[in-house]
Formats: structure tokens, C-alpha cells, sequence
């Protein structure tokens, strides 16, 4: 029992700074993505520079093959997928703004 | 019925779901519309 | 005997615990890094090109992608508001997100597949903070 006890207490440090490691991350990750927002919306710079080209996406999905859909939702959007047995089905909820929809130009 | 519930507009996440659904729609043995004209599965993306 | 099979149960469950949260800090790594190399290689190429791409040939993050076959028929149904949509397909799909769209296109150094030169893991190291250094050399 003595020997168990340590080795949890050994885990639950190592638990312990695996989340607080978790936090700053995502904190300095939601820092990052917000001061980029800001510096754009105060015209600081002319666009947050967080962006791929159609280009690039092209270069990841061969559009002459595929059709190419970009989804872009306000955070908590909901997407529901339904059971493929019955439906290839995909449902898009928003609550806090409109939902952007658009094809991939081929080139 | 709806088997997955994804919440995005979160940047960055939900990587693992979307797994999830990508295998659940490409293993479902639902008959396609297409099947007659070779296979139609959307290309896996490539990797630069 | 009884005390000891608890305290091992409770062991495994944290062993099992400690594990999904290794795999979801080196998820956000490999998001930030993937996230600060892309602006990095944006704001460079437009000091080439003086200036952004046109608006609308650009992709602002975060964003979902969503691939079909081209033969796919997809019946779609938008509320008036663009709050909600309804997509029907008649063939398969596949949906990714921001963060593999990058990892597709280099921007993780392929770190997700265990492969990485040392000068982009010199570089990978750059973009993360010092306390999370050792974790990156562990991927």
C-alpha cells in the first residue's frame, strides 16, 4: 500500500503539470489568435495574416477530382451528422451569427 | 437520427470527431449512387 | 488486499488520464506551431509580393473543408438567416478541419508523423514556449 501510495502521488504530479501546461498553451494559443483579430479590426494591419490561399488548398485537395467546400461558423456552431445508413446528411446550426458557405474555385 | 454532434467555429479542435465521422461515413455500407461508375470516396488529401 | 486493488485501480486510471492529456498537449503544440509558421509564411510572402492576396482568393482561419467526389449530388437548404443549413448528399464525404489542412501543407515541420529535420525542429522550438521544449523533442 505504501509503495502504491507513491507512485500515485508521483502521478498525480505529473497529472498536475501536464495541466497546467494544457492551460497555457491554451491560453497563450487564444492570446495569439486575438491580438491578431484586434491589430485587424483597429487597422493596424491589413488582415489578421491567419489565412490559407485557395491556392494552398488546392495544393492539399486535387480539385479535378473533388469538390471542395469551405465552412466558416461563428464559434458553437453545431454540426450533426447523420447516421450514414439512412442519410449522408450534414445539419449546421448557428446561434451567434450568420454561417459562411462556398466552393473552392477549381483554379 | 443524428450519430455525431460536433461543435465548431472553435479555431483549432474537434480534430479527433471529424476522424471519427470521416470513418463512420467511409465505412458505412450504404448503396451508392454512383457505385456503378467506379468508385467515387472522396481522395484522401495529399501531404505536402 | 482490498486497499491495495483500490489504489492500483485509481493508478491505472490516472496512467490512462496522464496519457490523453500528453496527446492533447501535443495536439495544441502542433496547433500553434502549425497556427505561427502559416502567419509567419504569410506576412513574409506578402513583404514579396507587397501586400495580401486578394480577399477573396484568401481563407481566414478557423474554417471546416468539407470534400466530395465531383459526380456528388448535394442538395442543400439554407434558412433565410444563414443560421442553419441542411446538406444532403448522394455519395460519401470527408470533413477536416483548420488544423489539418495545415499539418496537410507542412505548416507542423511533420512533426504529427515523427519526421522533422533538426533545423525545423530548431525552428518548431522557436514558436513554442521554453516549458514546452521537452515535449517537442518527445514527439
Amino acid at each position: 500500500v505504501a509503495g502504491l501510495q507513491w507512485e500515485l502521488q508521483d502521478l498525480q504530479d505529473a497529472e498536475q503539470q501536464l495541466d497546467t501546461l494544457i492551460q497555457m498553451c491554451t491560453t497563450q494559443f487564444k492570446l495569439l489568435t486575438e491580438d491578431l483579430e484586434n491589430n485587424f479590426l483597429q487597422n493596424l494591419t491589413e488582415n489578421t495574416s491567419a489565412y490559407v490561399t485557395c491556392q494552398d488548398l488546392r495544393s492539399v485537395v486535387d480539385p479535378s477530382e473533388q469538390l471542395v467546400m469551405v465552412i466558416k461558423a461563428p464559434p458553437e456552431t453545431q454540426m450533426q451528422v447523420s447516421d450514414p445508413a439512412e442519410a449522408f446528411q450534414i445539419a449546421v446550426k448557428s446561434t451567434q451569427g450568420p454561417i459562411d458557405v462556398f466552393l473552392c474555385p477549381e483554379e | 437520427r443524428t450519430r455525431i454532434l460536433v461543435s465548431i467555429g472553435e479555431s483549432f479542435g474537434t480534430s479527433e470527431k471529424l476522424q471519427k465521422i470521416n470513418q463512420m461515413v467511409c465505412n458505412s455500407d450504404r448503396p451508392l449512387k454512383h457505385g456503378a461508375e467506379g468508385s467515387t470516396a472522396p481522395k484522401p488529401l495529399k501531404r505536402l | 488486499a482490498q486497499e491495495c486493488q483500490n489504489l492500483e485501480m485509481e493508478k491505472q486510471q490516472r496512467i490512462e488520464r496522464i496519457r490523453e492529456k500528453r496527446i492533447q498537449l501535443q495536439e495544441l503544440l502542433l496547433q500553434q506551431i502549425a497556427f505561427k509558421n502559416l502567419v509567419q509564411r504569410n506576412r513574409h510572402s506578402e513583404q514579396h509580393t507587397r501586400g495580401p492576396p486578394a480577399v477573396n482568393s484568401t481563407i481566414q482561419l478557423p474554417f471546416l473543408i468539407l470534400n466530395t467526389s465531383k459526380r456528388t449530388v448535394i442538395d442543400c437548404s439554407i434558412s433565410s438567416d444563414k443560421f442553419e443549413y441542411l446538406f444532403n448528399f448522394d455519395n460519401m464525404f470527408e470533413i477536416h478541419n483548420d488544423t489539418e489542412i495545415l499539418k496537410r501543407m507542412g505548416m507542423s515541420f511533420g512533426l504529427e508523423a515523427g519526421k522533422c529535420s533538426s533545423k525545423d525542429l530548431r525552428t518548431a522550438k522557436s514558436l513554442v514556449p521554453k516549458a514546452l521544449e521537452k515535449y517537442l523533442t518527445g514527439i
